[in-house]
């Protein structure tokens, strides 16, 4: 499913460079649930961005689904965005002039549903995340746990088949990240395959393999028992 | 130092009320270390928000330094947050156009300082917080982590006597993690009050003193045994 071949980016900055991936080698089948760990400001969310299509290397290669992404048209690429893969960002990203309910519908749009089947969707996936009664509120509105959970309904609600989560518990206590862990566990018994960053060795150990990431590189990759 | 009592705040949506905070009590005194937990959407930002007097209440009483905070002058409510409380906000709030340096000069500019001491004192921050490296990286040229820890190093850099930190470790890893409790531990050996809100037992259990807070209302104020 995703292909990765010595992936590198790098920043200038000034006169210096920093190796924000230098070299990257993963592959990761469907139906897997894979968690990538690692030091503050290792790669982790920019090896997610490449995954996502939301960033491009400056060298190396990524298959998604045996195809050259490099090598994917502008259309094809905006497809896999909005209906193959499904995005929780570390920064959340909700647009601040909607209301949770409205950022939440979002991705559906692209589902061509109706518009009272893409609402009762959009609920639905709120009520997941314990959020139906916020479901009006505007991000300043909510406080910091309930945006990440608005974050993580929006990529859920079109159950798109491969789910990359960056830091999806960061601002939620156990009991919260329990529940957002049970969902993603729940989809991924469903067949969807999930690929999640944390700094949580509870919710590292959820996934069924860690891969960790320190200075751009992988430096282990390993399957977790229980 | 801080006393509050029957705290409330309620936000009308429409139809129905939000009680943020639903009556809240607690006395803090100088030099204490106290981390709130509780669980996401309880009130604890709203809470530190009161303390920090960045917000003010529909009901109740807040008393710092003895003094009702209602009635003091907006010059003197600036002085409070600009030289005795460091705040490290849950979203980081930095300035995007600023680099990390910028940002965290921003509040040594109230110190009356010399430029480069200004300079100086805001690399010295940095540093602590393992960002020597990462100076004139703007927020968006940053990992979460390290955007996290900016915040951090601006909150500290002037040397507040009162520190409020809401969720302070939520995008680091353990290790950094670690070293950020570290320095807080330090400020508070050498006198500084810090009032801190985490989802993180670990780091909870740091403090001396545990305050649960839970739909609006403290459900236990324990001391901390090791
Ligand atoms: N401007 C607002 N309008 C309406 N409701 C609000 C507003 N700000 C906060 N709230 C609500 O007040 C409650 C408390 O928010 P607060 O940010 O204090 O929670 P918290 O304990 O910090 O949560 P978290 O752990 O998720 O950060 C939440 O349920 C939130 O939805
Ligand atoms: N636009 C940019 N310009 C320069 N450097 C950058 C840029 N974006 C990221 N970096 C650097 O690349 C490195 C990797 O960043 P990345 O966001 O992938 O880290 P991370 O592993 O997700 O960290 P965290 O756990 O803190 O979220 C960091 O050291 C960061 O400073
Ligand atoms: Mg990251
Ligand atoms: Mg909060």
């Amino acid at each position: 499913l995703v292909d990765i071949k010595n992936l590198k980016k790098t920043y200038k900055m000034g006169e210096t460079y920093v190796k924000a991936l230098d070299g990257v080698d993963v592959l990761i089948n469907e139906h897997e649930f894979v968690s990538i760990i690692g030091p503050s400001g290792s790669g982790k969310s920019t090896l997610m961005n490449m995954i996502g299509c939301l960033d491009s290397p400056d060298e190396g290669s990524y298959h998604l689904e045996g195809i050259d992404v490099s090598e994917m048209s502008d259309g094809k690429l905006a497809m896999i965005r909005s209906k193959k893969i499904g995005f929780i960002f570390q920064g959340f990203n909700l647009l601040p002039k909607m209301t949770a309910l409205e950022n939440v519908e979002m991705p559906l749009i692209y589902q061509h549903y109706s518009h009272k089947k893409r609402k009762s969707r959009a609920i639905e996936s709120l009520e997941k995340v314990g959020l139906g009664d916020r479901l009006h509120h505007k991000p300043a509105e909510l406080s910091g746990g309930q945006q990440q959970r608005v974050a993580i309904a929006r990529a859920l609600a079109a159950n798109p088949p491969i789910i990359l989560a960056d830091e999806p518990t960061g601002n939620l206590d156990s009991k919260s990240g329990q529940e957002i862990m049970d969902l993603l566990v729940e989809l991924h018994n469903k067949g969807n395959t999930i690929i999640l960053i944390t700094h949580d060795d509870y919710v590292a150990n959820v996934a069924r393999r860690k891969v960790c990431i320190m200075d751009g590189k992988i430096t282990e990759d390993v399957e977790v028992f229980r």
